[in-house]
């Protein structure tokens, strides 16, 4: 049973609040698997929005609820609702925040739930198909196990159609290090090391020592993306890395649980998405945030971010009028490096004492 | 006098009632007359449900349909009033 459904491929979604039952990002990943179930077979594309009206507005409601004309009962009983799409309260979806939400086997498993009543925001109705996901009745599927049914393919491919043939994926590109113009995204030491992030992989080397190895940052941390956007070593003998608005840390070759985490819980407002670099220095153990032109100052030991900032980057490191895709500390020195070029930094002085190319580090002839 | 309790037979209709308010449109089609507790449309919608549901069709409230009707489950309706 299928209605019209949107008019575009591109859908927009936004998680009005959350379920205190599981960690944020764990909300974030079932509702982003609940839409990639119905993307992967039809063209569909889902983008998140943090603010404004999205097609698919998705809330934890209890009993009755604001405008919406269906009301929950409680714990057990109904577990969500959704609407066809359609301006409005079209698309919306629901949760009872009554039910206990899970992202295991206990409880209700809010990435089943949540693929099932994107269903219906997507324009399906109810399957009698026992095996099918849109069936009505809450079944504890093994959510690791892709959960559509052949009938729901067919329901939601007669609307939307198949998915568009991927472009031919690029061949993962190899970094080399004494290639002239080698970028870094970030740069960390991690005890007597430094480590160099690109792309999928990580160069480190050892204080002192010429040798420098070369590895796929996943055969350390196979949990983190590629192409992070900053990293530092913090005075507790962990690193942090960061990409767009998540950061993850790490205590020697094990990621925390818990992380990801959203960086505005270090302090940034909601404007900032990403972080170009990162920096702590050892001696007043403050780390140092770039963002675009901007900085930001962080207390490790208040884990607060300091009153005053951001400045203009510039006007706390005179010199540096650059955007600075990565930087670390080594012997008491900041290295900021921008493209191929790195600017070796005295922060007593505040003033650039040398500027040598980023891959200087690996003994290039 | 202490309240007289539903019977379970009773608390079992008022259930199904409730159910097929929400999921069948029993209440949108009996309208004024639910109020009579018109048996035959109530038998009507318990077969329609239990045609979905793949169960034996036989109208009466037995157990295996009183079970799906307690089983946790999403609010939109099964047919049409979806939409």
């Amino acid at each position: 049973y299928t209605l019209p459904g949107w008019r575009k491929y591109n859908l927009t979604y936004r998680i009005i609040n959350y379920t205190p039952d599981m960690a944020r990002a764990a909300v974030d990943e079932a509702i982003q698997e609940g839409l990639e179930v119905w993307s992967k077979v039809t063209p569909l594309k889902f983008t998140k929005i943090s603010k404004g009206i999205a097609d698919i507005m998705i809330a934890f409601r209890t009993r009755v609820h604001g405008r919406c004309p269906r009301y929950f009962d409680g714990p057990l009983g109904v577990l969500g609702h959704a609407f066809p799409p359609g301006p409005g309260l079209g698309g919306d979806t629901h949760f009872d925040e009554d039910e206990n939400w899970t992202k295991d086997g206990a409880g209700f498993n809010l990435f089943l739930v949540a693929a099932h009543e994107f269903g219906h925001a997507l324009g399906l109705s109810h399957s009698n198909d026992q095996t099918a996901l849109m069936f009505p009745n809450y079944v504890s599927l093994d959510p690791r196990k892709y959960p559509l049914s052949q009938d729901d393919i067919n329901g939601i491919q007669s609307i939307y159609g198949l998915p568009k043939e991927p472009a031919k994926p690029k061949e993962p590109t190899i970094p080399h290090a004494c290639d002239p113009d080698l970028t870094f995204d970030a740069i960390t030491t991690f005890r007597r090391e430094v480590m160099f992030f690109k792309g999928r992989h990580l160069w480190r080397i050892y204080y002192d020592i010429t040798d420098v190895e070369f590895e796929l940052i996943a055969s350390f941390w196979p949990s983190l993306p590629a192409d992070l956007q900053a990293a530092y070593e913090n005075p507790r003998d962990k690193i942090l890395v960061f990409k767009d608005e998540n950061f993850w840390m790490i205590r020697g070759y094990a990621v925390l649980p818990d992380y990801p985490k959203s960086i505005h819980t270090l302090g940034f407002p909601g404007r900032v998405k990403k972080i170009d670099a990162a920096v702590c220095d050892k001696t007043t153990r403050k780390t140092y945030f770039f963002v675009g032109i901007w900085c930001w100052r962080f207390d490790e030991m208040t884990q607060t971010m300091d009153k005053g900032f951001p400045q203009r980057v510039v006007k706390h490191f005179p010199g540096i009028s650059i955007r600075v895709d990565a930087a670390f500390q080594y012997k008491g020195f900041f290295f900021f490096s921008r493209g191929s070029k790195q600017f070796e930094y005295d922060i007593k002085t505040k003033n650039i004492t040398r500027i040598m190319r980023t891959n200087t580090w690996f003994q290039c002839k | 006098f202490p309240l007289v309790r539903m019977t379970e037979n009773e608390e079992n209709m008022q259930l199904a009632q409730a159910y097929l308010n929400q999921f069948y449109s029993l209440e949108i089609e009996g309208n004024h007359l639910v109020q009579s507790k018109n048996r035959s449309l109530i038998d009507d919608k318990i077969r329609e449900m239990q045609a979905f549901f793949g169960l034996t069709v036989t109208g009466k409230l037995d157990s295996n349909t009183l079970e799906i009707m307690k089983t946790p489950r999403c609010g939109v309706p099964d047919v049409g009033q979806y939409g």
